[in-house]
């Protein structure tokens, strides 16, 4: 399930915003057995400067960001991506019936920066 | 139903690939809730409510490691017997049992390194009858039998002999550390026949070595290490 965060200014930050996915709704529930569905999450805002110092944005971001500022047709702003993720574990039936524990690293945004 | 293109390509990347039919119906293992219960989700959740900015964090599972068992590894898999359903072999001579056990492992991926190959024999209620004396167990290899031979036809090559106090509990056994499995680099099956002989007491009643024979249930946990999904993204010296 997913929608959009209200926007909460003209130029809303970049920050880590709420995606839930539910295991049920794309039909997996059968044999994914655990977990029901997880908070993937996702970045979304924009680093301008000066709010790009704020954020955990690298030392070239914040300096493509005071860029934009000063000419901004000649270089874009930094872009928000997640810059921390954590790892989940699926538990489910594979073809041939066995229970499986597969392990994913970088499943879900635990934070966002500009990059 | 028929997925999507966005589904299919979702689930190859994942790894995943959902059964042909309908939903199993197989009990979950409680060895595999453990480990899926003390997976990193449950370490960041455990970590994030009980632990305020006051209190220490706990640390984070290793990644691309099972924790409980000790070995690297990202893929676990519980594998039933798949000669469960087979009545065990007439027991010759003096032996109590005479079981095949066999293992379907086709599943494995080549990218696949096998760090952990357990084998765990759970006799369930037949086994707290059976009288608490040394029980002499074996392994064999039965490969190249062909389905419906009896099985003393077949030379095998014995694995392992274990002598057991009991029954009651479930035995486990590293296959790995017996040799040959972990050397072969893609095994399709697995397998094995079960012997097992009383240890003093040889008059045991025929019907508690038939029961013990029909209650026993036999499963591997195989545990992988596919290394392409353990890489940090390195960066590249500037």
């Amino acid at each position: 399930a997913t929608y959009l965060a209200p926007l909460d200014s003209p130029d809303p930050p970049c920050k880590a915003r709420r995606l839930y996915i539910n295991f049920r709704e794309v039909g997996w529930h059968n044999w994914i057995i655990a977990p029901r569905g997880f908070m993937a999450n996702y970045c979304q805002g924009h680093c301008f400067f000066p709010t790009a110092t704020k954020i955990s944005s690298l030392n070239h971001a914040v300096m493509q960001s005071l860029m934009h500022s000063v000419a901004p047709a000649t270089t874009p702003p930094p872009c928000c991506v997640p810059v921390k993720l954590s790892p989940i574990s699926v538990l489910f039936y594979d073809n041939s019936d066995n229970v499986v524990l597969r392990h994913y690293e970088d499943m879900v945004v635990d934070e966002c920066g500009c990059r | 139903g028929t997925l999507s293109p966005q589904a299919s390509a979702l689930l190859q990347t994942l790894g995943l690939s959902p059964p042909p039919g309908p939903p199993p119906t197989r009990p979950v293992p409680s060895v595999m809730w453990r480990l899926f219960r003390r997976g990193p989700e449950a370490a960041e959740t455990q970590g994030s409510e009980s632990a305020g900015p006051e209190m220490p964090q706990e640390p984070q599972p290793l990644p691309c490691h099972v924790e409980e068992l000790g070995v690297p590894g990202n893929i676990v898999r519980h594998v039933l017997d798949g000669g469960a359903s087979a009545p065990p072999e007439p027991a010759l001579g003096s032996l109590c049992l005479e079981k095949p056990l066999f293992f379907n492992l086709s599943f494995l991926d080549p990218k696949e390194q096998l760090t952990l190959v357990r084998l765990e024999l759970n006799f369930g209620a037949p086994g707290n009858l059976a009288p608490a004396q040394d029980w002499e167990l074996s392994l064999s290899y039965a490969q190249g039998r062909l389905w419906g031979q009896p099985l003393y036809w077949h030379h095998r090559e014995v694995l392992l002999r274990r002598t057991v106090p009991t029954l009651h509990d479930p035995l486990y056994f590293d296959m790995l550390a017996l040799g040959r499995l972990g050397n072969s680099t893609f095994p399709q099956n697995l397998s094995l026949v079960l012997e097992m002989l009383p240890g003093r007491d040889s008059d045991l009643p025929r019907g508690l070595c038939t029961k013990l024979g029909h209650s026993l249930e036999a499963s591997l946990l195989v545990v992988t290490l596919d290394p392409q999904l353990c890489q940090p993204t390195s960066r590249k010296r500037r």
